[in-house]
């Protein structure tokens, strides 16, 4: 997020962070107890799905908080449509967690905007841990921006031509303050206030550079995708759980190490 | 980074709680 600031704890409790081999390359959301919803291009197709950790209840990435919780990945669900149309058409993906997300006061879900979600006088914010300058400064703290959204034909206008920016997606950025997504962002929310409700209606996705006032982010639109989720939400079957024996082997494992920890605590 | 870590100590809601809402409010 370049020209936000550092958000406060249980101020945005879907937000998520995609760890990829240890290390955040993504944002997400919580939309249920299972499903995550981000950006199909943070889960290539030539990537290990083994290889992803999801992490909710998160502010400072250098820190494990008291409301954090890991997940592993069970299953990604890619649009049909993803680079079909465009280069980063359809960029937009649910991923099903192993197990299921304990919500509490810094773990909550978001709602997802309806197809018919009406986008006039609202005010939307986008949070992230993507770079805060072009030069590649990373923040610890989750960070937040508040950015008005652009209509489709002046985005289109702006970069130059209909196809560059499709009916599938949604422009957004404060382009006379320079408050913005950036690198690292992608899969992170764009959300309204609707009467204090908050509805996800945008997934951050492309844009060109993040500090060219001219060229706002562009996010996949959540409204033209979500009976797709709807549909994949309510038709795919939970994760198979361990086997009594198997989570016995795996509380034995998992004992050493806190075992470990205990005894050096003393120390 | 956070640390591959499966802890959750977090307090337990209804799991079908109502999206979109959150226990802080901005001003």
């Amino acid at each position: 997020i370049v020209g936000g600031m550092d958000a406060l704890e249980g101020k945005w409790p879907w937000q998520v962070s995609v760890h990829y081999r240890g290390f955040h390359i993504c944002g997400g959301t919580i939309i249920d107890e299972y499903w995550i919803l981000s950006a199909a291009h943070c889960f290539d197709r030539d990537k290990n799905i083994e290889a992803f950790d999801i992490y909710v209840g998160l502010v400072d990435l250098r820190f494990v908080g008291n409301h954090t919780q890991w997940f592993e990945v069970n299953k990604v669900i890619l649009h049909p449509t993803y680079e079909v149309y465009h280069p980063v058409g359809g960029d937009i993906a649910l991923v099903q967690l192993k197990s299921r997300i304990v919500f509490s006061d810094s773990v909550l879900p978001v709602c997802i905007a309806p197809p018919d979600v009406n986008l006039h006088n609202v005010t939307c914010w986008s949070t992230g841990w993507g770079l805060i300058s072009p030069q590649g400064r990373v923040p610890e703290k989750l960070q937040e921006v508040r950015v008005p959204l652009i209509s489709l034909p002046l985005c289109q206008l702006l970069y130059g031509h209909p196809s560059h920016v499709m009916s599938d997606m949604l422009c957004a950025g404060d382009i006379w303050n320079v408050r913005t997504v950036c690198e690292g962002d992608s899969g992170g929310p764009l959300v309204c206030d609707f009467n204090h409700t908050w509805l996800q209606v945008g997934v951050v996705s492309w844009g060109r550079g993040c500090t060219y006032p001219m060229y706002p982010a562009v996010y996949a639109r959540v409204s033209y995708f979500s009976k797709w989720i709807q549909y994949y939400r309510e038709h795919t079957p939970l994760p198979s759980q361990p086997l009594p024996a198997l989570s016995l082997m795996v509380g034995a494992t998992v004992s050493v190490p806190v075992t470990m920890l205990a005894v050096l605590s003393m120390l | 980074v956070a640390h591959r870590r499966p802890l959750s100590e977090a307090r337990a809601l209804n799991p079908h709680v109502a999206c979109g809402h959150r226990y802080i409010q901005g001003k």
